[in-house]
C-alpha cells in the first residue's frame, strides 16, 4: 500500500491511498484502502490521514477517522497517530502504520510493524525513514 | 501556510533487498508532490501526483508491482479525497489500470458517487478514456515469487486439514495490504 497527505498554500488538505491488496487474497476481497475513514480521511477543519497495514483490522477500528477524532480533541498529530495505532493493537491485535498532517502543518507518523517507508517535505527540508525512530534529513 | 506533503510506501516487514528502493521511492514521490505545491498547485493534485509516482515504482505493491490474488490476477484499490467539501472518489478490485488513483480522481470529479468496484469501475475507466494495460505489465517477478510461496503454503495447510479429516476453511491470505 502507498499513500500521501498534503496541505497547500490555501489551507486545503487532501489524501490519497492506493494498493494491490494482499498476496493470494480471495478474489473480490477489499481491504481498508478505498474506504473513507479507514484507508484515509481528510477535512480542512482538522487535517489529513493515510493508513496502511492489515486491511480488515483497519476497517474494524476506522483507523483514519479515529486519528481525526483524537486531533479534534486537541491531541497533536503525533499523539493522535500513536494513540490510534496503540488502540488497534489493543482492540484487534493487529498492526499497521499511518501518516498524519494537521491543518496547521504539524506532522505525525506511527507504525507498529517492523518497518514503514515514509518521507515528508516542508520548508524545503526533506525528512525520511524506514526503521522505528529513524529520521534522516536533507535540504531540498 | 507552509505547503507540506508526507508519503508512505507501506508498513510491513520490508526486506533488506527492498529497503533502499523503498526509501528512494518515497523520497522521489514526496519531491514530485512538493513541486506541485510550491508551484501553486492544490493539495489534491499533489497527493495524486505523489501516489502516481509510487504506483509507477515496482518497489511498491500498488499499480506496477501489485500483488496477485489467488487466481493469479491483479486487483487494485485506490481512493482520493479533498478536505474543503469532503469530495471523494474510490475504486476497488479494478484491473488493467496503470494508475488507479487517477481513476479514483475521475470518480470524484466526474460522478456523484464515491466508490465504484470491479467490472463497473473498469467500465467507467473505458467511458473516461483511461487506457487499459495488459495485466502482465503490472506484475513483477517478485509478486510472482510471493504468490508461488503463498499458494504452496496454502496447499500445505490444506493437506494438513485433509489428513486430519477436518473440513475447515483454508486461510487464503496472511500479512498486510
Amino acid at each position: 500500500t502507498v499513500g500521501a497527505v498534503a496541505l497547500d498554500s490555501k489551507g486545503n488538505v487532501a489524501f490519497a491511498t492506493s494498493t494491490g491488496g494482499i498476496t493470494a487474497k480471495r478474489p473480490g476481497r477489499v481491504g481498508d484502502s478505498p474506504l473513507i475513514g479507514s484507508g484515509g480521511y481528510c477535512d480542512n477543519r482538522v487535517g489529513a490521514v493515510s493508513t496502511t497495514g492489515h486491511g480488515e483490522a483497519i476497517i474494524k477500528v476506522c483507523l483514519a477517522k479515529h486519528i481525526m477524532q483524537y486531533m479534534e480533541q486537541g491531541y497533536t498529530a503525533q499523539e493522535a497517530s500513536d494513540k490510534a495505532i496503540q488502540y488497534m493493537t489493543d482492540r484487534v491485535q493487529s498492526s499497521g502504520g499511518v501518516i498524519t498532517l494537521k491543518n496547521n502543518g504539524e506532522i505525525g507518523l506511527s507504525f507498529s510493524t517492523e518497518r514503514m517507508a515514509w518521507a515528508s517535505l516542508q520548508s524545503n527540508t526533506l525528512n525520511y525513514g524506514l526503521n522505528p525512530d529513524e529520521k534522516c534529513s536533507e535540504k531540498f | 501556510i507552509t505547503p507540506t506533503i508526507l508519503v508512505h510506501g507501506g508498513a510491513w516487514g520490508i526486506p533488506d533487498t527492498l529497503a533502499e528502493a523503498s526509501v528512494e521511492g518515497v523520497k522521489a514521490a514526496v519531491k514530485v508532490g512538493y513541486e506541485v505545491l510550491v508551484n501553486g498547485g492544490s493539495a489534491v493534485d499533489a497527493v495524486e501526483r505523489a501516489v502516481r509516482s509510487l504506483e509507477d515504482n515496482p518497489a511498491f505493491d500498488a499499480g506496477h508491482g501489485s500483488v496477485l490474488n489467488s487466481l493469479k490476477q491483479v486487483e487494485m484499490d485506490a481512493v482520493i479525497m479533498e478536505g474543503d467539501h469532503l469530495n471523494a472518489g474510490a475504486v476497488a478490485c479494478v484491473q488493467n489500470i496503470a494508475n488507479p488513483v487517477s481513476l479514483a480522481r475521475l470518480v470524484m470529479d466526474k460522478t456523484d458517487h464515491v466508490l465504484l468496484v470491479g467490472r463497473g469501475a473498469n467500465m467507467f475507466a473505458t467511458e473516461m478514456g483511461v487506457p487499459s494495460v495488459p495485466m502482465e505489465t503490472l506484475v513483477t517477478p517478485n509478486a510472482v515469487k510471493e504468490w508461488e510461496e503463498m499458494m504452496a503454503y496454502n496447499q500445505t495447510i490444506r493437506s494438513c486439514f485433509k489428513n486430519r479429516n477436518i473440513d475447515e476453511a483454508v486461510p487464503v491470505q496472511t500479512g498486510h495490504d
